[in-house]
């Protein structure tokens, strides 16, 4: 059986939010380490890989490994009944073909629980290698859902180049041009303003926006997004979930033809 | 025109 508390209850929601427009369905993987999913959108051009560690939760306990099938649409009705600061625990039974969500407010004076139908859902499960990457940045998380929203209204699809000189986002359209440069900025006075560029080698690659756009709907997870890069493959778009995990999001670049 | 590559292609199965 599964038993899983989390204090931090409103963390589940936000990465629902994040993730549903991109993927309607998927399986979400519980084992002793915790909670996984890994998803492609509809048109498998992305995949999202989310982890959440089992020492995040205040209980945990999965006797065996199974996989919950769910519509995210519905997962995340269910959530956004649960109050803001509320716990959340759920609870499965090893061989049910449901998921309980219990939301218990802080002060204890309000208990509810929502029952939510599993469904059975074939999924490929892709093996993602660990990479080098020639250039990673990792910039406030608002600065990077910004670029993406005022590219959005000028073009269609950016050109990301990391050189030393900066991180350039470049589109084009039926209006003209732009192009934004985010610089190293390690002296900002809070931390969360704070951009760090790691460049190994120059690389520009191109990607299609409304799925970068769609990737930063994972703004309120975390303060900052990293984002991986290297030539010829797909660029690592990563939310830390606190110190609970992560949730990245892989994005397949355009290659001329 | 650049061509959007599939995610798969650049992941094995696992």
């Amino acid at each position: 059986m599964l038993e899983a508390r989390l204090v931090q209850g409103s963390m589940l929601r936000k990465v629902v939010d994040a993730v549903k427009d991109l993927v309607s369905d998927a399986n979400i993987d519980v084992s002793s380490s915790g909670f996984s999913l890994q998803a492609m959108d509809t048109s498998h051009v992305s995949l999202i890989a989310m982890h959440l560690r089992a020492d995040a939760f205040e209980h945990f306990r999965c006797d065996r490994p199974m996989s919950m099938g769910m519509s995210l649409a519905n997962l995340a009705k269910v959530l956004k009944c649960a109050g803001s600061d509320d716990i959340v625990t759920l609870k499965a039974n090893d061989d049910g073909d449901t998921v309980t969500f219990m939301f218990e407010s802080p002060k204890e004076d309000r208990v509810s629980d929502f029952e939510l139908k599993l469904m059975d859902i074939d999924s490929e499960h892709l093996g993602i290698p660990d990479t080098d990457y020639c250039a990673t940045v990792t910039m406030p998380a608002g600065e990077y859902a910004r670029i993406c929203k005022d590219l959005s209204s000028i073009g269609d699809t950016v050109v990301i180049s990391a050189t030393k000189d900066g991180v350039k986002f470049t589109t084009s359209g039926d209006v003209g041009t732009a192009n934004v440069t985010v610089r190293q900025n390690t002296t900002a006075d809070k931390k969360e303003d704070q951009t760090i560029i790691d460049l190994k080698e120059p690389v520009a690659l191109t990607f299609a926006l409304r799925y970068l756009t769609s990737f930063a709907k994972a703004t309120p997870l975390a303060t900052h997004v990293t984002l991986s890069m290297t030539r010829e493959l797909p660029v690592m778009v990563e939310y830390a979930i606190q110190d609970m995990g992560h949730l990245r999001f892989y994005l397949a670049p355009k290659i001329e033809d | 025109p650049a061509g959007q590559r599939s995610i798969s292609s650049f992941f094995s199965q696992s």
